[in-house]
């Protein structure tokens, strides 16, 4: 029996929005400790890994591993039928063949309630080995969100290009070029608004606009976001929750 | 031009 409860529904709407336009079937595998689940893009250029740790439910109990096969779009319009502030509640059985979505608004006494039809979902599980990264940079998601926007307008690919002091970000298209450069900086009055890099070795990695598109949309769930380089491996993208993470793996392009 | 990599590449299946 699967039982958890979001403090309010609007939590689990962000983390499904913050992935949904790049995968659409999608395992959900809960256990005593919290949900996971993994999934690879139709070009299997882009995997997404999400955590969901037990402590960010209200309550949360599961009493035996549950694997919840789920169509994103469906839950997606289930989602929207609940209000943000409700409490949205997971129930499932040991063998289900759906899941209930229970929407509670505890002022009024206002109950709704949706059933989701699971699907047997034949997808194979990559083993993530612990990476060794190159650089590693911390920086505001809205920020790295609005410069994966403006430059994407020029090119259909963005260059990373990570030097001691310096972070780059640059696009080379048709009808122009443009870069931001950026220098670690702290600040003291709201730490998220700071940038961090630690930088091992010098990266200069070359990644496809539309998977970054896709990526950025994770910002809505942290104000803050994680960007894990190497030259021999995904990139690694990553927005924690409080208890849990969202993280996108991608790989890079490489000159022909 | 770049060429766009796989995930096959670096990852292997369970």
């Amino acid at each position: 029996m699967l039982e958890a409860k979001f403090e309010e529904a609007s939590f689990f709407k962000r983390i499904i929005d913050g992935f949904k336009d790049c995968v659409q079937l999608v395992n959900f595998q809960c256990k005593d400790d919290g949900i996971i689940a993994q999934a690879v893009d139709d070009s299997r250029v882009l995997l997404v890994s999400l955590e969901i740790g037990s402590e960010s439910f209200q309550t949360y109990r599961c009493d035996h591993p549950i694997t919840l096969g789920i169509d994103l779009n469906s839950l997606s319009k289930i989602l929207r039928c609940g209000n943000n502030t409700d409490t949205l509640t997971l129930i499932a059985d040991d063998t289900p063949d759906s899941v209930l979505l229970l929407f509670e608004d505890t002022k009024r006494e206002r109950i709704a309630e949706y059933s989701l039809k699971l699907m047997d979902i034949d997808a194979d599980f990559l083993k993530i080995e612990e990476l060794a990264y190159e650089s590693t940079l911390m920086m505001p998601s809205a920020e790295f969100a609005k410069n994966v926007r403006d430059l994407s307008q020029l090119s259909d690919s963005l260059t990373f290009t990570i030097t001691k002091e310096t972070i780059k970000f640059q696009a080379d298209g048709d009808i122009g070029s443009g870069s931001v450069i950026l220098k670690p900086y702290v600040n003291m009055d709201d730490p998220d608004q700071s940038i961090k890099l630690e930088m091992e070795q010098p990266v200069d990695l070359t990644f496809g606009s539309k998977y970054l598109l896709d990526i950025v949309k994770g910002s809505a769930l942290s104000n803050k976001v994680g960007i894990r380089l190497s030259s021999e491996a995904p990139a690694l993208f990553q927005f924690d929750l409080s208890s849990g993470f969202l993280q996108f793996f991608l790989a890079p392009k490489f000159n022909d | 031009k770049s060429k766009q990599s796989s995930l096959n590449k670096f990852f292997t299946k369970t």
